[in-house]
């Protein structure tokens, strides 16, 4: 069990360095062991420096800023121990123009090995989607998927309307 | 191994039997705020067995059953079927694709099947748990959650990645 | 000091009503008083409906509505008892493109009485400004006003780029 | 009563003294991620009294002081200055026009002037509040702080009703 944990640790903590400097290009990050002498035990600490900054502690960090950090970590297990399919729940609310981006190449990256169920607001996030759902709930509580489309088929329904550019 | 289909039978605001076809790639789910999105993530989470109200939204289990709207009565179960494509075999069961099915009974428990048979919701874990998708559900990150990873304990933190392991 | 208590949640409670009606257009929320014979302790309630939906704990409502519920609590209390500024730091997250344009217009009418200073990075939001202030931090740490623009004055630099649409 | 000019130097990433002239009616500030902007809700949360670190995002008072980068060593103290039109006499004092500043050294505490003239943090808080602006400062909705609105509970929904009467 200890090993199990620890080479899965190894594996995240060298994947968080390559997630980490995509998402924050010319920064670095890193994975540490709150205390590496007793893996049975010990935690795990993210350490954050963007870049043309110092390290600081967490806190400090911007909304758009943390949540690229917390994408990483995740992103970084996910590369390390794969899942056949990962949902995330408008993730990128929090970021700008340049971060989101940043976010869909690590999306259609994943894409290549899993699955992805992605709910989102955002124009370009449903651009690199394969398929696209709609769902409404037309004044009377009960919801109803509204359109769906397959990339490269015709859909037979209108396109839904992205929900906020 | 990817997810192929999901029907909500009166989950949430799923009142009418409501299937979604989905693809492997990405999938985006997309509409107004309100109208159901994170719904389908809960009914996803449920389905595989989640055994927290809170972490579906709700106070109680129940919760999850279609309340009824001024216009339109409540339902008295909520049933989600999870339709998973394995032909890579990824899951460990015999067959290339496996059904999961969940429901519920006001004032009643859950019930659990896979491909048609009655089986205990430890029997859905072991078979997902196999395949890379633990209890803890690391592989659904839910909407505001994503600051959680940040602000969660080092302790905790170690808890993710152990899970994926 | 009960006295004045008691004016500012009538006031409140008074304004929520017209407030949440505009922003959940057919829907109905009001503030309760959880001990109404005890003004001295007495907590306050949050009941919200919206449009076509039955009333439900807080916790089942959508991201969208959550934001929407507490902006309408916040707009309340500032309606109700004025304060001369109100600082806003990007509470459009979670909203859709129709309900970003009634918190839009809410701002419009808190305008008219009280100065509101707003972060944002919505295009809309930033489209009824006053005035404009683009921030920067080229990449060292460091950050600087890059540009301003007080609307009806030709900016004398050009003017910043939305940080995301 | 609006606030007229903000004046930040040395606060958290702003390094060198910036000025930002801020307009009646609405003021949006824009920019990428991790650039400053909530750092100058921070710096108004600051200037009209904070105590408390964790509501600047901060683990000590201290790390409001600018911390250097890579290229600039830190600074020994932070200081901000807010200037206040009062020409409609909203603050109980008779100037026309009021300055608030508050000055942090590294290691030592905070000092308070109004109008250039040294005073205590409670002359500044006494004064803000007799205009509407209490010190819980309900007038600023941080980042991510609203869903917090919907989750207090009912004692401290109250504490903001009382705060703003
Ligand atoms: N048991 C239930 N019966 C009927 N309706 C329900 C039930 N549980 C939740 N709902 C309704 O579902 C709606 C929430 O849907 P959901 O959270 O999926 O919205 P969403 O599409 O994710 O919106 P957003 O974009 O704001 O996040 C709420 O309005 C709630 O009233
Ligand atoms: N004491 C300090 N010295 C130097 N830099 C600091 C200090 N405190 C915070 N910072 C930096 O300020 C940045 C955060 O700025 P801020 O939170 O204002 O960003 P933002 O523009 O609001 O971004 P977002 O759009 O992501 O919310 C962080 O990168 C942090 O490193
Ligand atoms: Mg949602
Ligand atoms: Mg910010």
């Amino acid at each position: 069990v200890q090993r199990v944990f620890a080479e899965a640790f190894e594996d995240t903590a060298r994947e968080f360095e390559g997630v980490f400097s995509r998402l924050f290009p010319g920064g670095e990050g890193r994975l540490v062991l709150t205390d590496p002498e007793d893996m049975l035990g010990t935690g795990i600490e993210v350490e954050a420096r963007p870049p043309g900054k110092k390290i600081k502690r967490l806190s400090l960090l911007s909304g758009g800023e943390r949540s690229l950090v917390a994408v990483a970590l995740l992103v970084s297990i996910f590369k390390a121990r794969p899942s056949p399919f990962y949902i995330m729940d408008e993730v990128e609310a929090a970021l700008d123009d340049a971060n989101l981006g940043r976010l869909i190449t690590l999306f259609e990256e994943l894409r290549d090995s899993s699955q992805l169920i992605v709910i989102t607001h955002q124009k370009r996030t449903m651009e690199v989607a394969d398929a696209l759902y709609g769902v409404s709930m037309r004044g009377d509580g009960v919801t109803t998927v509204v359109s769906q489309r397959i990339r490269d088929v015709q859909p037979d329904e209108p396109q839904p309307e992205p929900a906020s550019a | 191994m990817y997810v192929k289909s999901l029907t909500l039978k009166g989950f949430k605001s799923f009142a009418s039997a409501t299937s979604m076809r989905l693809e492997p790639g990405i999938t985006c789910i997309v509409g107004p705020n309100g109208s159901g999105k994170s719904n389908v993530v809960d009914a996803l989470a449920w389905v595989m067995g989640e055994q927290g109200a809170k972490s579906l939204r709700g106070g109680k289990m129940e919760d999850v059953i279609f309340a009824g709207t001024p216009g339109r009565p409540a339902l008295g179960r909520a049933e989600v079927t999870m339709t998973i494509d394995n032909t890579d075999g990824a899951l460990p069961i015999d067959y290339t694709e496996v059904t999961i099915r969940r429901t519920m009974f006001k004032g009643g428990g859950s019930e659990y099947a896979i491909n048609g048979t009655s089986c205990r919701l430890l029997d859905v874990q072991e078979l997902l748990s196999d395949s890379g998708i633990g209890r803890e559900m690391h592989v659904i990150v839910g909407q505001g959650q994503l600051d959680a990873v940040l602000r969660a304990t080092p302790e905790e933190r170690r808890g993710f990645i152990e899970e994926a392991a």
